[in-house]
């Protein structure tokens, strides 16, 4: 089972896109996906259910089980949702002075049987919340929008992984950079895709471009590949879950 | 003295764009500007400066004074700079149990003198550096990018002032309600900023149309007032920036 977080401590960069295209493609392709929705924005919840019952906030409170919070929103895919309340986590948890706080997430899911993938969406912050989803993943899936803020951070991010994961002796490595809102018309995302090449090399996968459709699909609450199968956004999607797929075997 | 907070939870909307522009414009029209930088990832400093002293972190812990802290980054525009460090400052708020935990940043603030405006920029995160954002301003620009999912959590956004400030017995009113990324190719822009208009009315400003050249500004380490004076996005902001100067006398 692959455990994967989606993050970027920069905003806007097609995080909860990457989540909920990946996670329904997967699921279309066959594969057993459980998608976390772990920002209290919950933008990831709110394309895939309006009516949430019990969201992860209560898991991290241990007030139900974690199949009492599932919801399955798609064949072969399943949500833990988010709601606003996750906010409060990060001092919860300290308040409460719960022992080994950055390792709740992991027992959370730990009950979690049957799925070829764990996706965990997060909020663009450094906190508690995404401590948690740092330990409990294996992988990161950082999703790069090509823009001169969204790289200024990039190598913090680097060093922030390998930070969080020392404390813990493990190492949480980078297994896609996907290059986000990518546009042909301008030589800045050609630069930029350059750019991210010379720092993370192979690692870096085909761009997602640009597309009006991709931002209009969580209007009508569906991935792309429901929204417009056939446009360039749901392309890319396909060839970057076809690489995800193909690369199985290392994982 | 206007304090305004800069604040939307959603990333990547045009906060920091923001922030930068409309403060350095108010300094080239003779206003005093302070900014200040409430977020870790610290996109309003290193805009303006690749060499920070102490940052606002050593200023929640007390360990300088405010004056040590401020940088002058243009004529008539001083900035309080951020580092990364300032995301430890959430849960040290909480484990060293400070008194008025919400209260610090305007604490903070309390000696600035003699400027017309205290711009905050935050980060997109329900956090006590935001509630300490929050609770130090007198009222709140939020910038609003036209998408869907930027317009989701929208009415969330006024629910949070008004409890961030019940508990204070104060209100933070929203002064401008900025369309940011409109762009007049597609339908999207102007149907959102429809819903934006139905929602709350004359506070809506005039949009920030989607330019290239904003997003080049930073990566020369310049507001778009200096980059590229004539072209659109940097109308738009003067435009802007009247309108707050104008309806200064209501402040
Ligand atoms: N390929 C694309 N073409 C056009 N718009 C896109 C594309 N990918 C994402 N978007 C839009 O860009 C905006 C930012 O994307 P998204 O919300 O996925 O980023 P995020 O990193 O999850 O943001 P946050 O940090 O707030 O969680 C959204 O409105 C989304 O619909
Ligand atoms: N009018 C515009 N035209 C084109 N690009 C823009 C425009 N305004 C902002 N951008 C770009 O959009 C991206 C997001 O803007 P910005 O970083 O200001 O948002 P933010 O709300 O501060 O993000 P965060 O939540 O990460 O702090 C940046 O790369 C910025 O350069
Ligand atoms: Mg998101
Ligand atoms: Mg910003």
């Amino acid at each position: 089972m692959r455990r994967v977080v989606i993050i970027n401590f920069k905003g806007g960069v097609g995080k909860t896109t990457t989540a909920v295209n990946v996670a329904h493609g997967l699921a279309l392709s066959g594969f057993r996906v459980l998608l976390v929705d772990n920002d209290p924005q919950a933008n990831s919840t709110f394309i895939f259910t309006k009516d949430v019952k019990h969201s992860l906030t209560s898991l991290f409170k241990n007030q139900f089980a974690l199949e009492e919070a599932i919801l399955t929103v798609r064949p072969n895919l399943d949500l833990v949702p988010a709601s606003k309340s996750l906010s409060t986590i990060n001092t919860w948890l300290v308040e409460q002075q719960v022992p080994r706080r950055a390792q709740v997430l992991e027992k959370i899911l730990s009950p979690a049987e049957g799925y070829d993938f764990i996706i965990v969406d997060t909020a663009p912050s450094f906190s508690l919340l995404n401590a948690n989803a740092i330990t409990f993943a294996s992988e990161a899936w950082v999703p790069v929008a090509m823009e001169y803020l969204a790289l200024a951070n990039i190598r913090e991010l680097m060093n922030t992984f390998s930070t969080a994961k020392s404390n813990l002796g493990k190492d949480l490595p980078i297994s896609y950079v996907i290059p986000f809102l990518y546009d042909r018309r301008n030589k800045k995302s050609k630069q930029i895709y350059n750019i991210l090449i010379d720092i993370f090399g192979d690692i870096v996968t085909n761009p997602i471009h640009i597309d009006v459709r991709v931002s209009e699909a969580p209007y009508f609450s569906k991935s792309i590949l429901e929204y417009n199968p056939q446009c360039r956004g749901a392309n890319d999607f396909r060839r970057l879950i076809r690489r995800i797929i193909d690369e199985n075997s290392l994982y």
